[in-house]
């Protein structure tokens, strides 16, 4: 059980680096290890994170943004260990700047040829880079209904 | 395996019974404040087996039954079906389309269903098992979980990484 | 102690209900009461809250952008009771549709008059309703700056 | 009272003495992720007042001082000062421009002055009795406070009531 932990764990350490850099810069550096490598299976998981020429001491001292595509990395590192066919975002992409919701956009366009994406947003980017668009209204007070939206007239 | 189509009736604020399809590969949903997004999200969480009312925002499972407007009565059944097409045969069934249900009824009664069939709870996790889809996997990802993965709340990245490994 | 407590609890609570309205809708029903109204100084502030239509059972059950009208209510309609000299938002109007920043932004203006309000923000739509603009940026890597930002060249 | 300015070194991402001015009614700060913004926030709820290092999103004081970047080392000092206009004379204070300044050095020492007169953290506070300026006010608002309200999380709305009481 704990070999098959650590090849996991390595996999997506190896992930987590890749993802990191493209949603950062090339370069940055950024880690994941075993608190305690004595207990593999119970150990908690640290994660290491830093931005372009920055010494943050934990990645508590990280931006709002920051910690956003920190834990984007994270989960979509475990995604690539294990892509499951199907994945939701709601709303994720608030905090991020319109750089970030750029790179953000193209790493899940990259991903779903493989998964089908479903994104809640109120990002215009975003909804400009999904193939459909679901309007959900409360034409009647406390009533949602689907309509199909026609992207040029949103919100 | 490939998400087709999520039909919901009478949960949470859809009254009336709504289709959305998922025929490709993007697809957004959008709306202004309060309007059922994350609605949509959480009949997904429930369809596929969540059986905690707090992560889909609730107290009691009755709270997931459409409790009424200023036009309409509360229903008295909740009812959501997700149907996938079993393309690769991920799944574990030989369906080429399968069709998930979950319905709950106000006297605290709840059933599932595969294919119209009922079945149990763990019909349907046996299902999934080894997809990588559960009501608390890494690939439903809300605003509130960057917050928990970032102080590592409750040990959340270790509950994650074994969903994963 | 518990008249002056049971007076300012009054005027927020006819404050919130003003506040409420205006970034809600007109006749949205809405109330703060105490939860234990004998024990004025130690009892909790219950909140209630009934956008356009719905019967939310308790506030927990509101959408993530109803929760932040409802509790930005609650903080303005404090600040009515003793307006601070200078208010600090930072990317509260995150979570919101572009009808309630609209909403949100009109109601700051009004503030404004009494109070000055620095506000933090990824929202374009916001961007283009303060007076002045400092931009941040990080020209040197981890180090930050301010400049005075010309609004048309923006992020 | 009016706010006029804040001059920020050597806190946090500040590492080169920065001025900001507070001419107008509505300011609006903008910005990459990352870039300082929210630190600008800290450095005002540090200035007027605010003890706790977790509130800052710092670790310990210490985290408040420039560590270093690639091409710069680590600073001895963070100093932030805020000046005001003591325009109806709301503040305890006879002067008519109010300039109060916090110092924190690595060896641990911190110091106040209003003026450029040293004096205890006390002083600022009694400076600022009954004007809603406080670290902890209803009114410096982040995303993060939402969720402690709407779930009343450690009394919070309790705590703010009192703040304007
Ligand atoms: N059982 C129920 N019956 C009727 N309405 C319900 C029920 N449960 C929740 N709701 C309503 O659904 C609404 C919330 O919808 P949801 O959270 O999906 O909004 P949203 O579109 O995600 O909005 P936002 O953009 O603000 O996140 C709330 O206003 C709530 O009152
Ligand atoms: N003592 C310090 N020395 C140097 N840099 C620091 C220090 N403390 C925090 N930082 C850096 O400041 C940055 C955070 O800045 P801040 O939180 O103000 O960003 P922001 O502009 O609010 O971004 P966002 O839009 O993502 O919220 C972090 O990258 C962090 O590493
Ligand atoms: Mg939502
Ligand atoms: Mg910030």
């Amino acid at each position: 059980a704990s070999e098959k932990f650590l090849d996991a764990f390595t996999r997506v350490k190896a992930n987590f680096i890749t993802v990191f850099q493209k949603l950062f810069n090339e370069g940055d550096q950024c880690d994941l290890y075993l608190e305690n490598p004595d207990d593999v299976l119970e150990s908690k998981i640290e994660v290491v994170a830093k931005p372009k020429g920055k010494k943050p001491s934990t990645i508590t001292q990280l931006s709002g943004g920051e910690k956003t595509l920190t834990a984007i990395a994270l989960l979509f590192s475990l995604y690539l260990l294990k892509p499951a066919p199907f994945c939701i975002l709601d709303e994720v992409d608030a905090p991020l700047d319109d750089n970030n919701v750029g790179k953000f956009n193209n790493m899940i366009r990259e991903f779903s040829n493989n998964s089908q994406f479903i994104i809640v947003t109120h990002n215009k980017a975003t909804m400009a880079s999904v193939d459909v668009i679901y309007g959900v209204t409360m034409a009647e007070p406390g009533v949602s209904r689907l309509v199909p939206v026609d992207f040029r007239s949103l919100e | 395996m490939r998400l087709t189509s999520l039909e919901v009736k009478g949960f949470k604020s859809f009254a009336d019974k709504t289709v959305i399809h998922f025929n490709d590969n993007m697809t957004g949903v959008v709306g202004p404040n309060g309007c059922g997004k994350s609605n949509v999200v959480d009949a997904i969480r429930w369809v596929i087996g969540e059986q905690k009312a707090r992560m889909l925002r609730s107290g009691k499972m009755e709270d997931l039954i459409f409790n009424g407007s200023k036009g309409r009565n509360a229903s008295q059944l909740a009812e959501v079906s997700l149907t996938f097409e079993n393309t690769k045969n991920q799944l574990g069934t030989e369906f080429s389309t399968v069709r998930i249900t979950r319905m709950y009824f106000r006297n605290g009664e709840s059933e599932y269903r595969i294919n119209d069939v009922p079945c149990r709870l763990k019909d349907i996790n046996n299902l999934f098992m080894d997809t990588g889809v559960s009501s608390d996997s890494y690939a439903i990802i809300e605003l509130k979980m960057i917050e928990e993965i970032i102080s590592d709340r409750e040990n959340s990245r270790r509950h994650l990484f074994e969903q994963a490994a």
